[in-house]
């Protein structure tokens, strides 16, 4: 899977979907 | 020349060699099995890989004895409700989850045995119309279940004595929950497909039930179902199955695929792609780490390596009856394969 099929990849996504989400 | 000539060739040219079957027990009494599974039990100090087999009315306990035998430890008699599923809880030790209903699940039901009065027990979980169910670690179950207004996903903790301690209530998505797996590689988190193919994404902390997010699987494949989660190097990859999907010439009949989403972005590709052996149709599928197991209309089983994307084992029907089950035990690679009449095969994998 290269960067530019699936957008930037951050190995730390779930810590930082958890940051962004509503309460 | 001679290892060849003991070796079976198998529908359509797959060898049996990969399966070796280690032992078989059966239960006299069942009159038609509904699943297989194996727990850990502990007794008189010794924990022990043990069976569970589960008809309609009854759930039944196996131990090993010498010589590749088994001998039935207790049998749980369940009442009205047929049984419809074994729930596997994982890192557990003397608990059996069962999952009770008629076309869907009704109540959800422990059966275990309790020192304190040296009794054999069963306790209710939870009940409702639940649509799925799943054990996931530190003795937890997680389940969805509908009322007529709106969509209930919860967790509830459970004690070493089968207690229901804590529960945590789940943000549902809009659409119904079929399925969930955990994500290995990262705490706290938790996958589910939906009825209209998306990936929802939660975080399971004690503190929060949030939905991180929701992502679209794809219309090819109807109703995907996931199987197993897991994260590495940023990416989610999904192993999901697709009980009704149709045939098509350039894809053939797929049975599993593993989808790599990028949960930043929520784009997806696919990894690898496992298709049905060819003229073979129909599937009730079991994974567990790379590899995934089906029963096939034909009444026989197929064995996949999900890596490779290829059918590695098909273990023909019986000359006294098709399989009707597959599931892998929770611990190495063994196969469970299950007959209507209660006969269990464990096989190496």
């Amino acid at each position: 899977c290269s960067e530019s099929d699936l957008g930037p990849i951050s190995l730390n996504w779930f810590e930082e979907l958890s940051a962004e989400a509503p309460p | 020349d001679v290892a060849e000539q003991l070796t079976p060739v198998l529908l359509d040219g797959l060898r049996e060699e990969s399966l070796q079957l280690v032992s078989k027990l059966k239960d006299s009494s069942s009159s038609c099995a509904v699943d297989v599974s194996t727990v850990w039990w502990e007794a008189a100090g010794c924990r022990e890989l043990c069976v569970v087999t589960a008809c309609e009315s009854s759930v039944s306990l196996w131990k090993p004895l010498a010589s590749d035998h088994w001998g039935k430890i207790y049998t749980w008699q369940v009442g009205e409700i047929p049984v419809i599923q074994i729930v596997p809880l994982p890192d557990t030790c003397n608990l059996v989850c069962i999952a009770l209903g008629d076309l869907e699940i009704g109540e959800i039901r422990l059966l275990l045995y309790s020192s304190e009065n040296d009794l054999f027990k069963q306790s209710l979980v939870k009940t409702g119309n639940i649509k799925a169910v799943l054990g996931i670690k530190d003795r937890r179950l997680v389940s969805s279940s509908r009322t007529v207004q709106e969509q209930q996903v919860d967790i509830v903790s459970l004690s070493e004595m089968g207690r229901c301690k804590d529960g945590q209530t789940l943000m549902p998505p809009e659409e119904t929950v079929l399925a969930f797996a955990e994500v290995e590689g990262v705490r706290d988190a938790l996958v589910g497909t939906t009825a209209v193919n998306s990936i929802v994404v939660w975080s399971v902390n004690l503190k929060t039930g949030q939905l991180l997010k929701k992502m679209h699987v794809g219309y090819s494949y109807p109703a995907s179902i996931c199987h197993r989660a897991y994260s590495d190097s940023g990416l989610l990859f999904v192993v999901l199955s697709h009980p009704h999907a149709k045939e098509s010439e350039s894809c053939g009949n797929p049975a599993f695929r593993v989808v790599a989403f990028n949960p930043k972005t929520a784009r997806s590709t696919g990894v690898m792609f496992s298709s049905l052996p060819p003229g073979h149709a129909g599937r009730q599928g079991d994974v567990k780490d790379a590899s995934a197991a089906a029963v096939l209309t034909s009444g026989a089983i197929a064995v996949w390596d999900l890596l490779l994307g290829q059918c590695t084992a098909l273990l023909p029907p019986d000359p006294e009856g098709g399989w009707a089950l597959a599931r892998w035990a929770t611990t190495s690679a063994c196969l469970l394969a299950g007959q209507r009449d209660g006969t269990v095969c464990l096989y190496q994998y």
